[in-house]
């Protein structure tokens, strides 16, 4: 038959590639008559081989003594697929049509396998196929393909090197865990892969980084949608603990994703995760000098870090939904029956679930106030580069009447949630982080909320406490912020009947 | 219905591949019986370093006949210590954290050079040249030799404070670092930047 | 409330004291430290 015809086809193969270097002009022949003699013909053709030779290399692997190289078949068919992509004659499709069509065909046969297998379906082959193609493109790439000789083909690869990446990565972003389960540990492993994760985040003009934050969503969308405060499963947790070590090397290599992307990294990592959030939220770019933040003799409008804004990629204005308008036109010109627009668009129509620190649903659109309060503060940010500190560092500005219109006019729990999107814009020292914490100073003294002032201060030295009191690390802009408040009216703050109401927390702030 | 789930190619594969996108669609609320199972075998599977590893189906035979020769010397190299003190070498990139890194920058020139010409296109020799050139060692692309600069401080009231002599390793024959002869003129453009 | 993040760190080879930031994703073995059997090959180039 056919297939056993391909699957001949591939065995002979594997014996070569084992034999011989790939470069060897016995290799070349070999593939050269693969496709003269129609086993590589088009793209049927091509399917049928590919899906027997990946078949035959599982089988290979689940049949394999274990302790013997179980991999040699794998292997093989990774090193043969990297050839053909810079072999064959792409005059008719293009290189990214058909790493798109392999990587379709390798979906096709591994849902069929975890399909009918289930429980008993093994992810290490997969993972080694698409660990292998990688380890064998950087073989290939190293000082822009300069093992290539043809020099048009080698341009050619050079150009299609970025494609690559992102082809694969959409790839990955098919086999979520949320999607196939039983393949989540590979799926995260193939991530943080060295010759996959390092290469996103460096490719010129941040070209990977787009995929990339959508994988890293992925992951977090899974760990919060499986994480219960009452139970959650013992895999879980093993998720989350190489999730937190991914993202500390992360912010170890390459703050700088973290750093621009932190508001959509923020949107799916549930509050009870803290610490991961205040790993992202600290995280600062390399050059930047982080001052001691409990220098009491600090000054934030002297530090000239202070004066920059933080460099954003996910831009938040995509998320404002319906709510741009509105927001842009009270900065311009704060009105209230644009102000009841903006607070009646952040109410949601059904209740969401949510993993927070004493609640478990929502009833506002908390992404979309996390949206509107980045937004307020790069706008904010811009018009001071446009005109003066004091059009933004001013309690009449509408940049800042905005939040005060939302505080005083919002229910106890969009209050809540709005000093908490400030709260995360408090970060490394930035002009976000400086007008940031105007903002949160400027609410928590002013005298214009009246019974509602206890309440705004109440929710934020909450929100700047959890911040604290959990393992570092924290960010430099809520430390300062609160250093700040203890600084000014250390005695009147102790005295606040909702810290005098919970020892424990009376006894922190005596102490501090 | 769609045509194209009819199509052998593609069958059984994508009726399987469709289903997985109702969990993305509808997430479950909480995780059913299934779903735990796979995640359980996935960690039960979770594919290890070994796993990671760079595959390595065809391995070269050594590149040059092994020096067996009684001809060559039994001890090892005697130069002057080319070890750098740590403080002074250049800013460590990932490679040096390596153990196999670590291990080589305790190897004698002897075996870094053994390592360099007989193991080709390897991750050791990739390795070894980073040591050789750690210790200050250059390698010349034309001869294919490594090199060293030996600077000699002269005592003062010499019309020249210090003198300069190159050696290089003759891996071809005598397997000895042997000194350039007069007429060698250092040129950066034959040297390989590692 | 979190971990004591040292370990962590310690086992992914980042030395928060050190002044020098060496990169970690290059030889990264495994996101769990119990599949971090053994080091990995990281990325190298040889000259012809």
């Amino acid at each position: 038959t056919k297939a056993e015809k391909t699957a001949l086809v591939f065995t002979e193969w594997v014996k070569l590639i084992q034999r011989l270097d790939g470069d060897d002009e016995t290799v070349l022949e070999f593939i050269r008559q693969m496709i003269e003699k129609g086993v590589l013909q088009d793209s049927n053709g091509f399917i049928c081989f590919m899906k027997s030779a990946l078949e035959l290399s599982v089988n290979s692997f689940k049949e394999s003594d274990p302790t013997s190289e179980v991999f040699i078949a794998i292997d093989s068919l990774s090193k043969l697929l990297i050839k053909l992509i810079c072999l064959l004659d792409f005059k008719q499709s293009s290189r990214e049509e058909f790493l798109s069509l392999m990587f379709s065909v390798v979906t096709l046969v591994f849902s069929e396998d975890q399909g009918r297998n289930d429980t008993s379906f093994n992810e290490r082959p997969y993972f080694r196929l698409f660990s292998s193609l990688l380890c064998d493109w950087e073989a290939l790439r190293g000082h822009k393909f300069v093992k290539i000789k043809d020099p048009a083909c080698r341009k050619e690869l050079v150009n299609f090197d970025e494609s690559f990446y992102n082809i694969f990565a959409s790839f990955l972003h098919v086999y979520q865990p949320i999607a196939f389960p039983g393949f989540a540990f590979a799926w995260i492993t193939l991530l943080s892969h060295r010759m996959f994760l390092p290469r996103m985040l460096r490719l010129p003009n941040k070209a990977g980084w787009s995929k990339l934050l959508l994988l890293f969503t992925d992951l977090l969308n899974f760990m919060a949608h499986y994480t219960k405060r009452t139970e959650t499963h013992d895999a879980v947790t093993v998720v989350y603990k190489g999730a937190l070590r991914v993202i500390l090397a992360v912010s170890n290599d390459v703050p700088e994703f973290l750093v621009e992307n932190h508001y959509e990294l923020l949107n799916n990592i549930p509050p009870i995760y803290m610490q991961l959030r205040n790993i992202i939220l600290s995280s600062a770019p390399t050059k930047v000098v982080i001052p001691d933040p409990y220098d009491p003799n600090i000054e934030l409008h002297d530090i000239e870090a202070c004066q920059v804004p933080a460099a954003i990629f996910y831009d938040p204005v995509q998320d404002l939904k319906g709510l741009k308008k509105p927001v842009d036109n009270y900065l311009r010109i704060p009105s209230s029956s644009l102000m009841r627009t903006i607070l009646s668009g952040l109410f949601r129509t059904e209740l969401e679930l949510d993993t927070g620190i004493g609640y478990e649903t929502t009833n506002v659109d908390v992404k979309l106030i996390n949206a509107i309060t980045l937004h307020v503060g790069i706008e904010a940010a811009l018009e001071k580069d446009r005109t003066s500190a004091n059009a933004i560092f001013n309690t009449k500005s509408s940049y800042f009447t905005l939040f005060k219109g939302l505080i005083t006019e919002g229910s106890t729990e969009l209050k809540f949630h709005v000093i908490q999107a400030i709260a995360n814009q408090l970060r490394y020292p930035n002009a976000h982080t400086l007008w940031f914490n105007y903002v949160i100073k400027n609410l928590f003294y002013s005298d214009e909320f009246e019974e509602q002032q206890h309440d705004v201060q109440e929710i934020i030295i909450r929100t700047v406490l959890e911040r604290i009191i959990t393992n570092k690390p924290h960010c430099w802009g809520i430390v300062v912020t609160f250093v700040d408040i203890l600084k000014s009216d250390s005695s009147s703050l102790a005295d606040l009947s909702f810290i005098k109401d919970v020892p424990e927390i009376e006894l922190i702030i005596k102490n501090l | 219905e769609n045509p194209v789930f009819k199509n052998p190619l593609f069958s059984p594969g994508l009726a399987y591949w469709a289903q997985t996108k109702r969990p993305l669609l509808q997430p479950f609320e909480k995780m059913p019986p299934d779903m735990v199972s796979q995640l359980e075998s996935s960690l039960l599977n979770c594919p290890d370093s070994l796993d990671a590893d760079t595959p390595k189906l065809y391995q070269a035979p050594l590149s040059l006949p092994h020096p067996t020769s009684i001809f060559f010397p039994n001890e090892p190299i005697r130069l002057v210590s080319t070890e750098t003190p740590e403080e002074s070498r250049p800013a460590r990139d990932f490679y040096s954290r390596t153990s196999l890194a670590r291990i080589m920058s305790k190897f004698d020139l002897d075996t870094l050079f053994m390592v360099f010409y007989h193991y080709q296109g390897t991750y050791e020799q990739f390795l070894a040249a980073k040591e050789l050139s750690n210790r200050g060692w250059q390698f010349n692309k034309i001869n294919r030799c490594w090199l060293f600069k030996e600077v000699e401080k002269l005592p003062p009231g010499n019309e020249k404070s210090e003198e300069v002599s190159w050696r290089y390793f003759d891996y071809q024959k005598s397997w000895l670092a042997r000194r350039c002869g007069d007429e060698f003129v250092y040129r950066q453009e034959d040297f390989e930047k590692i | 409330i979190g971990i004591d993040l040292s370990s962590v760190l310690h086992s992914l080879g980042i030395d928060s004291e050190s002044n020098r930031r060496s990169r970690v994703l290059d030889t990264f073995q495994s996101p769990w430290v119990e599949t971090s059997r053994c080091e990995v090959e990281p990325r190298f180039f040889v000259p012809d």
